[in-house]
């Protein structure tokens, strides 16, 4: 079973943090942080990460892909074309694939949710994001999330949501709409469906420290005033991203994507 | 009595808010954001506001000079020009009234101090501070702060502050140097200043709300896991910066202003 997460955004804004607190695994353990010159040179390159990971008794291959550089630069139109590329590439390598003659023993590395992390210091949708987003809506499943949310209040949290969506809406970006929740499905089943739906997009904290509050181990930042507890959620939409998008709806993110994404791509290759 | 102190920095990072907690009136009470269209179209443009305050019983004309916008258009080129443009068109015209007659009423629209804020989910210095300090350091008196400085734990905000030093250093960026404290002062003046010099670059948090907390009325942030005072030395640098702006350091920064700063730009009027 594959599932490939994209991570998209500037530098800083705790992506590797996050991955790493939403999988907990440190891939990212030997990063160095490279020096202001050399984050300019550095085009914006894609740097892939696998891990063999067990969720709820499911063997998962879980690919994860960093856009670093994103945004740091002073001309950002490089970073939407790589990340465009890379899209187009996978889709490409498995429109080959399934041509071919090994259809059994295929790869799935196409990618099938691109978290895409918006600044807390943000307004609302900055202008490259309108346009990093355009260029990927109708290629990838989009899942907003607003990052670092610890440093702003309820109210804040509550209006920043609020202006991406209506940007979202102004803009005509298509990002990931959860599935209708069947009928049948019991009645604790729909409330957490509606609690998922009624927190998008989410404001997450993360976290790569472990400290004790309370006598329980949480995962969490200690500032003089308080401690942020990553998975509290009063702190942070932190565990409802956690629970979208490992149990409740990572078969609907891989569905959407053969049956719309890939699909489109199959055609558009077909007809020229 | 004139101060001038020009802010500079990204919109969003809470200089508005800091101005306010710093001089305790509401200078920006009726900004309005403008959407991401309006930001881009308005090339970086100067707002100046001036107000009346008394501090200490001393009757001053404050002037905060405000460079909306800068670093949100996608090329910062303009920024750096309008900032340092505003600067010496200052000094010209307090240059013009020192050779005219009435020098005896002359205002001193100079800019004695420029707040320059550094993003609290920087790495350092970022390619677009470097220029931008690189082009006002010889003009007029930088002080660097740390904005939003409660999303940082305290081991973060001593890494910040050690990492921006030494590009300041490697830059060979001359920030606003405190002046040596006079050995006749006494010990309780020696350690603060040692303390405020220690404290460099200031670590801020500002808010506009104020509450109670344990019976005290205080300016803070309000989170589920706990306030943020910002008047608390162990929240932020608050204080700190106040104390300094307003009280110990107002007149040196004006000293310096006049005896390096515009003797400068005198040599280079005259020797053109
Ligand atoms: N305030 C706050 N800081 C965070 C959060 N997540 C990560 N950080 C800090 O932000 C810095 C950058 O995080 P990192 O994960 O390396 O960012 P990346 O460059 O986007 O991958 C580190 O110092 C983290 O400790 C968060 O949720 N809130
Ligand atoms: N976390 C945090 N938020 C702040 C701080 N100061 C201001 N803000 C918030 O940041 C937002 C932008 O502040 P504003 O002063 O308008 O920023 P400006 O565009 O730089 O003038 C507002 O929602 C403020 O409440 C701070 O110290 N910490």
């Amino acid at each position: 079973f594959d599932f490939t997460l994209m991570v998209v955004g500037e530098s800083g804004l705790g992506k590797s943090t996050l991955i790493n607190s939403l999988f907990l695994g440190d891939l990212y353990r030997n990063r160095t942080i490279p020096d202001v010159h050399d984050r300019l040179e550095k085009t914006t390159t894609i740097e892939k990460k696998t891990m063999e990971i067990e969720e709820r008794g499911v063997r998962l291959r879980l690919t994860i892909v960093d856009t670093p550089g994103f945004g740091d630069a002073i001309n950002c139109e490089d970073s939407w074309r790589v990340c465009s590329a890379y899209v187009d590439d996978q889709f490409r390598q498995y429109f080959t694939d399934e041509s071919g003659l090994n259809r059994r023993h295929m790869q799935d590395n196409r990618v099938h949710c691109c978290l895409y992390f918006v600044p807390p210091w943000a307004h609302s949708l900055r202008q490259v994001d309108v346009e990093m987003m355009r260029r990927l809506h109708r290629k990838v499943n989009i899942v907003v999330v607003i990052a670092k949310a610890d440093s702003l209040t309820v109210m804040e949290v509550k209006k920043l949501k609020a202006r991406i969506l209506q940007d979202l809406e102004d803009y005509q970006i298509q990002v990931y709409q959860f599935p209708e929740c069947d009928s049948d499905e019991d009645e604790e089943f729909k409330q957490q469906d509606r609690e998922l739906k009624a927190a998008v997009p989410f404001a997450v904290v993360a976290a790569d420290t472990v400290m004790e509050v309370g006598g329980r181990r949480v995962r969490g930042r200690q500032y003089p005033w308080g401690i942020v507890d990553v998975e509290n959620p009063r702190h942070s939409d932190f565990t409802k991203l956690r629970t979208m998008l490992i149990s409740t709806h990572m078969q609907d993110l891989k569905d959407v994507t053969q049956d719309v994404h890939y699909e489109n791509f199959r055609a558009q290759c077909i007809s020229q």
